[in-house]
């Protein structure tokens, strides 16, 4: 299994 | 200037033994309405957003919004200094390198101050969508910490599965495996001992036990822990701060990002 990071989910606001 | 006094000092001892393993460095956002935190793990797997109502302060003044930079570390060995019953007061000028943390013990003549450093941080705000959730999941807190750190016996992550009335958590590793059945109860009497669940869809996901135990550590400050989940988007693990007279303070949520199959 690989680990997604969080910024591939949130974008700078 | 800003000026905030917290007679329950002991909510920001926590809040910090809650944030300072998972994150060095980061910015308080002070302003009218309070102060907030929203920093990335050193990996960026997982986020952590911190919340604190101006009114739940005891004394709240902050004439015009200022960013406090801040090694965490260094706030939470000087919070360390500060006994569990005192008053905790923050204060600093407009602008200024520091900020000053005054202590007060209760029903005593002693006042201890203490001064932490200023940093100047590139923090990255993200913005989260405010989207419904597949399932949520209220549990005791507690109970919640316990399948964590049980669980990192066995494997480095687990898997949640929801389903009907039920959540599921399950590792499996080189010595085996386990799994951790939650039904949702009915225990009207005892609030903070019930688990509820609301599903719109069945849900099946990992995550990587090592952040969970860190969440884990908000533990102290709420008896319940609020789970969100939705296929292929982050967990939202969140622990309400309240005082000590039940009103709501603020929040932690933690956000981490799935483990995916390659």
């Amino acid at each position: 299994m690989s680990q997604k990071t969080i910024t591939s989910f949130f974008k700078p606001a | 200037m800003f000026e905030a006094k917290l007679i329950q000092g002991a909510i920001l001892k926590k809040i910090l033994d809650a944030i300072k393993d998972l994150v060095n460095e980061a910015s308080w956002d002070c302003s009218s309405q309070g102060m907030s935190l929203q920093a990335m793990d050193t990996s960026h797997v997982s986020l952590v957003a911190v919340q604190m109502k101006a009114d739940g302060f005891d004394k709240y003044r902050c004439d015009r919004s200022v960013t406090l930079g801040m090694n965490l570390s260094s706030l939470s060995k000087i919070l360390k200094c500060a006994g569990n019953d005192d008053t905790i007061t923050l204060k600093a000028p407009d602008d200024g390198d520091k900020i000053t943390l005054v202590f007060e013990a209760k029903n005593e003549s002693e006042t201890s101050e203490y001064e932490v450093k200023l940093m100047n941080l590139d923090s990255e705000y993200l913005g989260i969508p405010d989207t419904p959730y597949s399932v949520n999941v209220k549990m005791p807190s507690h109970k919640f910490q316990r399948i964590c750190r049980d669980l990192q016996q066995i494997g480095d992550a687990v898997t949640i599965s929801c389903a009907k009335d039920s959540i599921r958590f399950a590792a499996k590793g080189d010595l085996g495996s386990g799994t951790v059945n939650l039904c949702q109860t009915a225990s009207a009497d005892k609030p903070e001992d019930s688990v509820s669940i609301s599903m719109q869809e069945p849900i099946i996901q990992s995550f990587a036990l090592k952040y969970l135990n860190h969440f884990a550590k908000a533990t102290p400050l709420s008896p319940q822990v609020s789970l969100s989940l939705s296929p292929d988007v982050p967990l939202v693990v969140e622990y309400s701060i309240t005082d000590d007279d039940g009103s709501d303070f603020g929040y932690i949520r933690y956000y981490l990002a799935p483990k995916i199959d390659e």
